[in-house]
């Protein structure tokens, strides 16, 4: 602003349209990033296959508004380490969830493949670091599914809290619930835990109520 | 409020449409496509001041015009957002994860005189 120059909204001059177009973009992108309070745009190393967004997208019941000033997250599995067993994975989800955010929805997303002989029991645990080298784990909901495709399995959302570093981890432990011919056959593949199928968690968070920390407390 | 014309120089509503490809930003931002990033612009004169809008009741005009017939001490109205609504936002996040969210008071849908 020169001197002597008004702010138009109060009757000054009006800019020139080249001039403006280019005031609007750069007031845009910084509306957008405090909305969203975020100090730059993020950087994204790993595009998503198309197929896994597309999922996601439908996931997030386009039209329902958010909680006021909450956010439904989906976050995909980052890297499985499948055991060879028949599907016990340990799944790995980086959450960078604001502070002072309340998680109060939680479900993960399994795709079974449509090898499934039968029903298959799931356990699913909170992977927590210990103090000493290997990990605690905490029992959070246990399943059974006995059709293949995709499972919305609920999770407790106090159980869900991501660790400092916004790595969470969560164990599953399963395998098929079937007549005893099962030790016959060598373990398949049960679970898709890559690719476009992989598992995802849908959470809904909101920001504490003011004075919560405080409730607690008292 | 209206939209404004280049000859409007009274208050008025700005309507600007910005494409998040024209950003360069749609590869992070997945939906919508775009927003109306609205401003108020232009002049409010003393009998216009304190009106939520141009097309503001009559009452409210006849109270301006006797405003005008005895002008306070002057201070400067200006042209300000008088109604405004969120924007729903789907994006990724710098782990990759989808969010969505509701960004509130991101557009401006009316304009009126401080």
């Amino acid at each position: 602003q020169g001197a002597g120059a008004v702010c138009p909204s109060c009757g000054g001059p009006t800019l020139a349209p080249q001039a403006e177009r280019a005031l609007v973009l750069e007031l845009a992108k910084q509306q957008i990033l405090d909305g969203l309070h975020l100090t730059s745009r993020p950087r994204i190393i790993h595009p998503l296959p198309q197929a896994a967004l597309t999922r996601a997208l439908r996931r997030l019941q386009p039209g329902s508004m958010a909680p006021v000033n909450g956010e439904e997250i989906i976050s995909f599995a980052a890297n499985t380490e499948s055991s060879t067993a028949t599907c016990s994975s340990m799944l790995t989800f980086h959450l960078s969830t604001p502070q002072f955010h309340h998680l109060y929805y939680a479900r993960l997303w399994l795709h079974v493949r449509p090898t499934l002989p039968g029903t298959l029991y799931v356990r699913i645990f909170h992977w927590g670091p210990r103090r000493k080298r290997q990990g605690s784990r905490t029992l959070l909901a246990e399943h059974q599914m006995t059709t293949p495709g995709w499972h919305a399995l609920a999770l407790p959302s106090s159980g869900l809290r991501g660790e400092e570093s916004g790595v969470l981890k969560l164990q599953l432990d399963c395998r098929p619930l079937e007549g005893n011919n099962s030790a016959a056959r060598p373990p398949r593949r049960l679970l898709n835990t890559t690719g476009d199928q992989r598992p995802f968690l849908e959470l809904k968070i909101q920001p504490n109520e003011p004075g919560a920390g405080r409730t607690r407390r008292r | 409020t209206p939209t404004c014309e280049p000859e409007t120089p009274l208050c008025c509503r700005r309507d600007h449409y910005v494409d998040f490809q024209e950003l360069g930003w749609q590869d992070w931002i997945l939906q919508p496509e775009g927003y109306q990033l609205n401003y108020c612009s232009g002049q409010c004169p003393p009998h216009l001041a304190g009106s939520p809008g141009i097309a503001a009741s009559f009452h409210s005009a006849v109270f301006n015009l006797l405003k005008a017939n005895n002008p306070w001490p002057l201070g400067t109205s200006c042209c300000v957002p008088t109604a405004r609504r969120p924007l729903s936002i789907l994006y990724l996040d710098r782990d990759g994860n989808v969010v969505k969210t509701d960004v509130p008071d991101m557009v401006v849908e009316a304009c009126g005189c401080s």
